[in-house]
Protein backbone atom coordinates (compact mmCIF):
# COMPACT_ATOMS: atom_id res chain seq x y z
CA UNK A 1 0.00 0.00 0.00
CA UNK A 2 3.08 2.47 0.74
CA UNK A 3 4.38 1.96 -2.46
CA UNK A 4 0.62 2.52 -4.25
CA UNK A 5 0.24 5.67 -2.35
CA UNK A 6 4.18 7.07 -2.72
CA UNK A 7 3.87 6.18 -6.92
CA UNK A 8 0.71 7.85 -7.39
CA UNK A 9 1.87 11.28 -5.16
CA UNK A 10 4.88 11.39 -7.24
CA UNK A 11 3.54 11.33 -10.74
CA UNK A 12 1.44 14.11 -9.57
CA UNK A 13 4.46 15.88 -8.22
CA UNK A 14 6.21 15.42 -11.38
CA UNK A 15 3.08 16.43 -13.56
CA UNK A 16 3.09 19.51 -11.75
CA UNK A 17 6.62 20.11 -11.81
CA UNK A 18 6.16 19.08 -15.67
CA UNK A 19 3.16 21.92 -16.04
CA UNK A 20 5.15 24.79 -14.68
CA UNK B 1 1.44 20.45 -29.75
CA UNK B 2 -1.24 18.49 -31.79
CA UNK B 3 -4.10 16.79 -30.60
CA UNK B 4 -2.98 13.84 -31.80
CA UNK B 5 0.05 13.74 -29.85
CA UNK B 6 -1.71 13.94 -27.00
CA UNK B 7 -3.81 11.59 -27.67
CA UNK B 8 -1.61 8.83 -29.03
CA UNK B 9 0.31 9.56 -25.68
CA UNK B 10 -3.16 8.66 -23.37
CA UNK B 11 -4.49 5.77 -25.45
CA UNK B 12 -2.06 2.82 -23.56
CA UNK B 13 -3.35 3.97 -20.68
CA UNK B 14 -7.18 3.87 -22.14
CA UNK B 15 -5.87 -0.02 -22.95
CA UNK B 16 -4.63 -0.56 -19.51
CA UNK B 17 -7.97 0.30 -18.27
CA UNK B 18 -10.08 -1.64 -20.78
CA UNK B 19 -7.77 -4.60 -19.81
CA UNK B 20 -8.03 -4.01 -16.11
CA UNK B 21 -11.81 -3.80 -16.47
CA UNK B 22 -12.48 -7.00 -17.97
CA UNK B 23 -9.87 -9.32 -16.30
CA UNK B 24 -10.47 -8.35 -13.22
CA UNK B 25 -14.54 -8.12 -12.51
CA UNK B 26 -14.46 -9.90 -9.49
CA UNK B 27 -11.98 -8.67 -6.97
CA UNK B 28 -12.24 -4.97 -8.52
CA UNK B 29 -10.56 -3.59 -10.75
CA UNK B 30 -7.91 -0.75 -10.81
CA UNK B 31 -9.63 3.01 -11.47
CA UNK B 32 -7.18 5.87 -9.94
CA UNK B 33 -4.13 3.35 -11.04
CA UNK B 34 -4.05 4.78 -14.34
CA UNK B 35 -6.97 7.64 -14.31
CA UNK B 36 -4.47 9.74 -12.08
CA UNK B 37 -1.24 8.55 -14.87
CA UNK B 38 -3.36 9.80 -17.70
CA UNK B 39 -4.40 12.91 -15.91
CA UNK B 40 -0.70 13.97 -15.40
CA UNK B 41 -0.09 13.06 -18.79
CA UNK B 42 -3.09 15.53 -19.85
CA UNK B 43 -2.10 18.03 -17.87
CA UNK B 44 1.83 17.94 -18.74
CA UNK B 45 0.39 17.59 -22.43
CA UNK B 46 -1.48 20.97 -22.67
CA UNK B 47 1.12 22.90 -20.72
CA UNK B 48 4.63 21.89 -21.07
CA UNK B 49 6.28 23.53 -23.77
CA UNK B 50 9.13 20.99 -24.41
CA UNK B 51 8.35 18.01 -26.14
CA UNK B 52 11.72 15.89 -24.97
CA UNK B 53 10.19 16.43 -21.40
CA UNK B 54 6.35 15.52 -22.75
CA UNK B 55 7.93 12.17 -23.97
CA UNK B 56 9.70 11.82 -20.85
CA UNK B 57 6.49 12.61 -18.65
CA UNK B 58 4.07 9.80 -21.06
CA UNK B 59 6.52 7.26 -21.08
CA UNK B 60 7.27 7.62 -17.09
CA UNK B 61 3.56 7.81 -16.23
CA UNK B 62 2.93 4.82 -18.49
CA UNK B 63 5.42 2.22 -16.22
CA UNK B 64 4.27 3.63 -13.11
CA UNK B 65 0.81 3.24 -14.07
CA UNK B 66 1.77 -0.67 -15.20
CA UNK B 67 3.77 -1.25 -11.82
CA UNK B 68 0.53 0.29 -9.47
CA UNK B 69 -2.20 -2.14 -12.20
CA UNK B 70 0.23 -4.56 -11.29
CA UNK B 71 0.44 -4.04 -7.51
CA UNK B 72 -3.26 -3.58 -7.28
CA UNK B 73 -3.50 -7.23 -8.81
CA UNK B 74 -1.40 -8.35 -5.85
CA UNK B 75 -3.01 -6.15 -3.32
CA UNK B 76 -6.61 -7.86 -4.38
CA UNK B 77 -4.88 -11.24 -4.88
CA UNK B 78 -2.95 -11.60 -1.86
CA UNK B 79 -6.11 -11.59 0.36
CA UNK B 80 -5.82 -8.37 2.67
CA UNK B 81 -7.73 -5.85 0.79
CA UNK B 82 -10.83 -6.17 -1.54
CA UNK B 83 -12.02 -3.81 -3.90
CA UNK B 84 -15.29 -5.18 -4.42
CA UNK B 85 -16.54 -5.68 -0.46
CA UNK B 86 -20.17 -7.06 -1.38
CA UNK B 87 -19.35 -9.72 -3.91
CA UNK B 88 -16.19 -11.00 -1.09
CA UNK B 89 -18.86 -10.60 1.61
CA UNK B 90 -21.45 -12.56 -0.21
CA UNK B 91 -18.71 -15.15 -0.84
CA UNK B 92 -17.73 -15.22 2.65
CA UNK B 93 -21.26 -15.34 4.05
CA UNK B 94 -21.63 -18.60 1.46
CA UNK B 95 -18.67 -20.62 2.99
CA UNK B 96 -20.49 -19.59 6.56
CA UNK B 97 -23.39 -21.35 4.82
CA UNK B 98 -21.74 -24.22 3.71
CA UNK B 99 -20.37 -25.03 7.19
CA UNK B 100 -23.68 -24.52 8.99
CA UNK B 101 -25.13 -27.40 6.41
CA UNK B 102 -22.09 -29.54 7.28
CA UNK B 103 -22.65 -28.84 10.96
CA UNK B 104 -26.16 -29.89 10.16
CA UNK B 105 -25.86 -32.63 8.21
CA UNK B 106 -23.23 -34.31 10.96
CA UNK B 107 -25.19 -33.50 13.73
CA UNK B 108 -28.56 -35.49 12.39
CA UNK B 109 -25.96 -38.25 11.80
CA UNK B 110 -24.53 -38.48 15.11
CA UNK B 111 -27.96 -37.92 17.26
CA UNK B 112 -31.09 -40.29 16.50
CA UNK B 113 -33.92 -38.49 15.93
CA UNK B 114 -36.04 -38.70 19.21
CA UNK B 115 -33.08 -36.98 21.43
CA UNK B 116 -32.39 -33.63 22.44
CA UNK B 117 -28.80 -32.33 20.59
CA UNK B 118 -27.51 -30.39 23.37
CA UNK B 119 -26.29 -26.49 23.34
CA UNK B 120 -22.23 -26.53 23.01
CA UNK B 121 -19.35 -26.17 19.89
CA UNK B 122 -20.07 -28.69 16.80
CA UNK B 123 -16.66 -29.83 16.98
CA UNK B 124 -17.32 -31.27 20.16
CA UNK B 125 -20.44 -32.74 19.55
CA UNK B 126 -19.81 -34.85 16.44
CA UNK B 127 -16.06 -34.85 16.97
CA UNK B 128 -14.86 -33.02 14.08
CA UNK B 129 -11.96 -30.63 15.24
CA UNK B 130 -12.47 -28.62 11.93
CA UNK B 131 -15.64 -26.61 13.13
CA UNK B 132 -13.26 -25.23 15.76
CA UNK B 133 -11.53 -23.53 13.31
CA UNK B 134 -13.58 -21.53 10.06
CA UNK B 135 -13.39 -17.86 9.99
CA UNK B 136 -15.37 -14.84 9.82
CA UNK B 137 -14.13 -12.00 7.64
CA UNK B 138 -15.97 -8.18 6.70
CA UNK B 139 -14.44 -6.03 4.43
CA UNK B 140 -13.43 -2.55 6.17
CA UNK B 141 -13.02 0.99 5.13
CA UNK B 142 -9.55 2.14 5.77
CA UNK B 143 -8.34 6.32 5.17
CA UNK B 144 -7.11 5.42 1.67
CA UNK B 145 -10.57 4.25 0.00
CA UNK B 146 -12.01 7.13 -1.19
CA UNK B 147 -8.50 7.02 -3.35
CA UNK B 148 -7.55 4.01 -3.91
CA UNK B 149 -11.40 2.21 -3.98
CA UNK B 150 -9.66 -0.88 -1.86
CA UNK B 151 -10.89 -1.86 1.46
CA UNK B 152 -8.87 -4.03 4.09
CA UNK B 153 -9.92 -7.43 5.17
CA UNK B 154 -10.66 -8.35 8.33
CA UNK B 155 -10.65 -11.38 9.23
CA UNK B 156 -11.60 -13.04 12.82
CA UNK B 157 -11.45 -16.89 14.54
CA UNK B 158 -14.78 -18.32 14.44
CA UNK B 159 -16.31 -21.52 15.55
CA UNK B 160 -19.63 -23.52 14.61
CA UNK B 161 -21.75 -23.59 17.60
CA UNK B 162 -25.09 -25.33 17.91
CA UNK B 163 -27.84 -23.36 19.79
CA UNK B 164 -29.43 -26.94 20.79
CA UNK B 165 -32.79 -28.47 20.02
CA UNK B 166 -34.44 -31.39 18.19
CA UNK B 167 -31.79 -32.97 14.98
CA UNK B 168 -34.80 -32.22 12.72
CA UNK B 169 -35.10 -28.29 13.08
CA UNK B 170 -31.27 -27.70 13.54
CA UNK B 171 -30.90 -25.43 10.33
CA UNK B 172 -31.61 -22.36 12.54
CA UNK B 173 -29.63 -23.24 15.84
CA UNK B 174 -26.85 -23.70 14.41
CA UNK B 175 -24.21 -20.59 13.76
CA UNK B 176 -20.78 -19.11 13.06
CA UNK B 177 -19.62 -17.53 16.70
CA UNK B 178 -16.51 -15.51 16.90
CA UNK B 179 -13.64 -16.32 19.26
Amino acid sequence: MTLHLSLLGLIVVFALIGAS
Amino acid sequence: RPWSHILLAVSPFLVLAVLTRLLLSAPGSPVIEWLVPLAGVLVVGFLCKSNTLFTVYAVGAFVASLVLCGNYILLVHGGGYTGRPSVSEHGWRATELNSIRAAEADLQKTFREDTVVPEGPVATLVGNEEYNHVERAYARRTWHTWLTGLYAIERHDALVWCQGGEPGVLHDRIVIREK
